[in-house]
């Protein structure tokens, strides 16, 4: 519960919303 | 081998995309192991950064932390400034989620300072906003006010109304 409040801090999510298509490809 | 090596990155990321995180990691772990026996630096950095995506959303920021750490400092090695950036990125924002507020304003302004250099002015939007959030949670606020003010200037310049 802690950490999702912090995942509420705008520029984290944003980051995290980019993160979910983020792969380094071979 | 080289191929297996290819095959498990690719795994590796197929399951990341699926959100099968735990599956991803243990790929991409795999994929490490070989980028290391062919002494494949590039391969060896991508292995890292996916490791360390994989871990945040595990919730293993500890871990992710890690990784990141060998990312950047393999970025620098490779003198790959965006990678460099991308990382001081990727630290900053996990840094927040430990809590850790000075570490991250550290590595926020470090990508700060690149995407500055790279002429990257949606990267320095990003610091800035970080840095604003970063500087308030550590009760510093003429700094956050300071990087929110820019991050509002860049943010109308890119035209970004969001």
């Amino acid at each position: 519960v802690q950490r999702m409040n912090f995942i509420q801090v705008d520029s984290v999510q944003r980051w995290m919303d980019d993160l979910t298509l983020m792969t380094e490809c071979e | 081998r080289a191929a297996q090596g290819r095959a498990y990155g690719n795994l590796g990321n197929t399951h990341y995309l699926l959100g099968n995180f735990r599956k991803a990691v243990m790929s991409h772990e795999q994929r490490l192991l070989i980028a290391r026996e062919f002494g494949d630096r590039s391969a060896e950095r991508r292995a890292y950064s996916n490791l360390g995506n994989a871990f945040i959303f595990l919730g293993e920021f500890e871990m992710a932390a890690e990784y990141y750490k060998r990312t950047l400092q393999l970025a620098r090695q490779l003198k790959d400034r965006a990678v460099e950036a991308q990382s001081c990125y990727s630290l900053g924002n996990t840094y927040t989620l430990l809590q850790d507020y000075e570490k991250a304003i550290d590595y926020h302004l470090k990508h700060l300072v690149i995407a500055q250099e790279l002429n990257d002015r949606v990267g320095e939007g990003r610091a800035c906003w970080s840095l604003g959030n970063a500087y308030t949670a550590l009760g510093n606020h003429d700094q956050a006010v300071h990087f929110a003010e820019k991050h509002l200037d860049i943010s109308r310049e890119l035209g970004d109304r969001n």
